[in-house]
C-alpha cells in the first residue's frame, strides 16, 4: 500500500481516455482500458464509469519524456507507465510511455496488462515482491487470454475495499514457494548446465553455483508456450530441449523455439489416444529417452527417432520403489531423480534400485 | 554512483554511463536523494542501503553493491512507481 493507505472514499469511479496511442486502434485502446477496470472491478465493490469530457477520477492518457508531472518517461523500454496513488487532481491518474510500442498481444507492450497494473496504483495499491502478481514492478508478459488476477494481488485489494459480491474466476492463482513442505513439480530439465524446475506457470532457474533459484514465469520468456509444462528433457548430444503439454511439445535450441514446433507426441509414435506425457528423461549413457505416463513408461532411441519396441511397460516393474506414476524425472551422475507429489526417488541406474528417498523440495536445499 | 573502494574490482564491469543509469534508477524507484549541486559527495553509504533496499526487494543477493545482476534486473522494462516510499 500507498504510505496513509491511500484509498478512494467512494466504490463508484469514473474514467476517461484522454488520447490515444498511435500503434492501436481507438477500439482496442477502448477495450483493453475496460478489460484492465474489469480484473478490480470482479473482485471488489468498485464500479468503474467511463465519461468522454470534463475531468474523470482516473484520467488515462499517453505522452513521452516530460509529459506534465514532472516524472519524465524515458524513451523506448526503460519506464513503461505509471500511475498516481488515489486523491483529487492527478491522483488516480495514469499515464503511458508512447515510446513504447503498444499491442494487444506479446508483440509490443501488452496495454491491457500494462493497464491493470497502472491501475492497481491508481487504486492504492503500491509493488508487489512477488514475482507471480500483477503489481510486481517488472513488465511480464503473461499471455493474451484467460488472464486470472493473481492471489497477491487479490488480497491487497480487497484489504482495501473488500469482496465484491460475485467473482466470475474466485480461483485465483498463488506463486509457488519452493520449500513448502507439499511441492510438487511438474517438471525438469537441465538446459546448458542450468536446471529449469517447472510449476504452474512458472519455473525456477536453478544454476550449479548458485543456491538461490530465480522464479521466472514461462510466458515471459517463451509468450508461445502455453503457461504451464507436463514434461521437459534435454538432448544434449542436439543441444535442444524438449518441452510437452498435452499433445503437443515444442523443441527449443537455447531460448528459441525451433522452427516447425509445436509437433504432435504421435508423431513420435505413440497412440493417437495417449493425452499427455507425465515425465521425460534422456539417458546420455544409452542415447535413449524415457517417457513416463499414467502407470507405464516407453523407451526412445534418439538415433533411430523411434519407440523401442516391448513398450509400454509397467514403471513398478522396471523401476521397483518409485510408486506408481512420475510428476517429473531428471538424470545426474548415473542416478535419476523420480519426483511423485512431495517426494522424490533417487534411484541407482547402475543397482537399479531406490538409494534414497527425499521431500521434493529437497531440490532446492529447502 | 560511488562504488565504495572494497568494491572497485566491480567498477571496471560498469561504463559511466552505467553508473549514471543505476543512480537514476535508485532515484526514480527509491527514493535516492538527488546530491546538492556538487556541494557534497553523496556518502556511498546511502547508495549501498538503496542499492541493499532494491536488491531485498527483487530477492537478490543482498550485497549493497552493483553487481552484475542488479544491474541487469535494473534494466528490464517496469513500471514507474516508486517501489518504496511515495512521489514527493
Amino acid at each position: 500500500f500507498f504510505p496513509r493507505k491511500l484509498k478512494w472514499s467512494k466504490n463508484n469511479l469514473t474514467y476517461r481516455i484522454v488520447n490515444y496511442t498511435p500503434d492501436l486502434k481507438r477500439a482496442e485502446v477502448d477495450r483493453a482500458i475496460k478489460k484492465a477496470f474489469k480484473v478490480w472491478s470482479d473482485v471488489t465493490p468498485l464500479n468503474f464509469t467511463r465519461i468522454r469530457s470534463g475531468t474523470a477520477d482516473i484520467m488515462i492518457s499517453f505522452g513521452i519524456k516530460e509529459h506534465g508531472d514532472f516524472y519524465p518517461f524515458d524513451g523506448p523500454s526503460g519506464l513503461l507507465a505509471h500511475a498516481f496513488p488515489p486523491g483529487p487532481n492527478t491522483g488516480g491518474d495514469a499515464h503511458f510511455d508512447d515510446d513504447e510500442l503498444w499491442s494487444t498481444d506479446s508483440k509490443g507492450y501488452n496495454l491491457f496488462l500494462v493497464a491493470a497494473h497502472e491501475f492497481g496504483h491508481s487504486l492504492g495499491l503500491e509493488h508487489s515482491r512477488d514475482p507471480g502478481a500483477l503489481m510486481f514492478p517488472v513488465y511480464t508478459y503473461t499471455g493474451n487470454t484467460g488472464f486470472l488476477l493473481p492471489d497477491d494481488d487479490v488480497q491487497g485489494i480487497q484489504e482495501l475495499y473488500g469482496a465484491g459480491d460475485y467473482d466470475p474466476n474466485p480461483k485465483h492463482p498463488k506463486t509457488p514457494e519452493k520449500c513448502d513442505a507439499n511441492l510438487t513439480l511438474d517438471g525438469i530439465t537441465d538446459l546448458r548446465g542450468e536446471m529449469m524446475i517447472f510449476k504452474d506457470r512458472f519455473f525456477w532457474r536453478l544454476h550449479p553455483q548458485m543456491v538461490d533459484a530465480e522464479l521466472v514465469q514461462i510466458k515471459s520468456f517463451w509468450p508461445e508456450l502455453p503457461s504451464k509444462v507436463d514434461a521437459a528433457y534435454e538432448n544434449p548430444i542436439k543441444d535442444h530441449v524438449f518441452m510437452f503439454r498435452g499433445r503437443k511439445f515444442w523443441a527449443l535450441n537455447g531460448y528459441d523455439i525451433i522452427e516447425g514446433y509445436p509437433k504432435k507426441i504421435y508423431e513420435l509414435g505413440f497412440p493417437k489416444n495417449l493425452k499427455a506425457i507425465d515425465g521425460a528423461v534422456h539417458i546420455s549413457d544409452t542415447g535413449k529417452t524415457l517417457f513416463f505416463t499414467g502407470n507405464k513408461y516407453w523407451s526412445y532411441d534418439e538415433d533411430t527417432q523411434a519407440l523401442e519396441k516391448g513398450y509400454p511397460r509397467l514403471i513398478e516393474e522396471d523401476f521397483p520403489g518409485i510408486g506408481d506414476k512420475v510428476d517429473a524425472v531428471y538424470q545426474k551422475n548415473g542416478y535419476m531423480y523420480f519426483f511423485n507429489g512431495p517426494l522424490q526417488f533417487e534411484y541407482s541406474i547402475w543397482s537399479k534400485r531406490v538409494m534414497r528417498v527425499l521431500n521434493t523440495n529437497s531440490i532446492f536445499w529447502c | 554512483l560511488p562504488i565504495s573502494h572494497e568494491d572497485s574490482e566491480d567498477i571496471d564491469e560498469f561504463t559511466k554511463q552505467d553508473l549514471q543509469f543505476a543512480e537514476r534508477y535508485l532515484k526514480t524507484h527509491y527514493n535516492l536523494h538527488s546530491n546538492p549541486a556538487g556541494i557534497m559527495r553523496k556518502s556511498a553509504d546511502t547508495v549501498a542501503s538503496k542499492l541493499r533496499e532494491m536488491q531485498s526487494f527483487f530477492g537478490l543477493e543482498v550485497t549493497g553493491k552493483l553487481d552484475e545482476e542488479t544491474y541487469e534486473l535494473m534494466q528490464q522494462p517496469r513500471c514507474g512507481v516508486p517501489d518504496v516510499g511515495e512521489y514527493n
